[in-house]
C-alpha cells in the first residue's frame, strides 16, 4: 500500500 | 510519494478559490500523511454530480488509551473555504458506523464547526482537530464482531 495506513475502530462494544 | 503542489494546482482548476484551496490542502497532507488528495465525481442530493476533490485517508483518533485510524473522506466543494467541506466517515468492511450527534446512518458527519464555517476563522486543520477530540469521545465507528467459522464438518 502506498504508504496508506490502515483503517482501525475501537471493537464493538456489545 | 507526496502530491507537489503544482500537482494540486492542475487538479482544483476548476475551483474558484484554487490558491487557498492549494495552500490549505498542503498544510492538512503534511500535518496528517494518511490523507490524500483525490479527484472523484460526487453526487449531490438532487442526482447532479460533479468533479470534485476530496481529503480521503484516515486520522489519528485516541480512544480509552488506545489510537485508532478512522477513516474519512473530507469533499471539498468548488466554493471552498466560503463553503464548508461535506464530510463522511468511511467505515471497511469489518467496521459498523455507530450513529448519534455528529453521524448519520450514511455516515455523514455533523459538527457544530461545519454549521458555523466561516473562512478565514475555520479551515481544515481546525475541523481535523475538531473531529479527533469529538471522534475520542464517541467514535463514530466501531469493529463488527467477528462471527466465529462453523465447526468444520466432517465426511465419513
Amino acid at each position: 500500500l502506498n504508504g496508506g495506513t490502515i483503517p482501525t475502530a475501537p471493537p464493538s462494544y456489545t | 510519494m507526496a502530491v507537489s503542489e503544482n500537482q494540486l494546482k492542475k487538479m482544483l482548476t476548476k475551483y474558484k478559490y484554487r490558491d487557498l484551496t492549494v495552500q490549505e490542502t498542503v498544510s492538512v497532507i503534511v500535518q496528517y500523511k494518511d490523507l490524500k488528495p483525490v479527484m472523484d465525481s460526487y453526487v449531490f442530493n438532487d442526482g447532479t454530480s460533479r468533479e470534485l476533490m476530496s481529503l480521503t485517508g484516515t486520522i489519528p483518533v485516541s480512544y480509552k488509551g488506545n489510537t485508532y485510524n478512522i477513516p474519512i473522506c473530507l469533499w471539498l466543494l468548488d466554493t471552498y473555504p466560503f463553503n464548508p467541506p461535506i464530510c463522511f466517515v468511511k467505515p471497511t468492511s469489518t467496521m459498523t458506523i455507530k450513529t448519534g450527534k455528529h453521524v448519520d446512518a450514511n455516515g455523514k458527519i455533523y459538527l457544530p464547526y461545519l454549521h458555523e464555517w466561516k473562512h478565514p476563522l475555520s479551515d481544515l486543520i481546525g475541523l481535523i482537530q475538531v473531529m479527533i477530540v469529538v471522534f475520542g469521545e464517541e467514535p463514530p465507528v466501531f469493529s463488527r464482531p467477528t462471527i466465529s467459522a462453523p465447526y468444520p464438518s466432517y465426511q465419513a
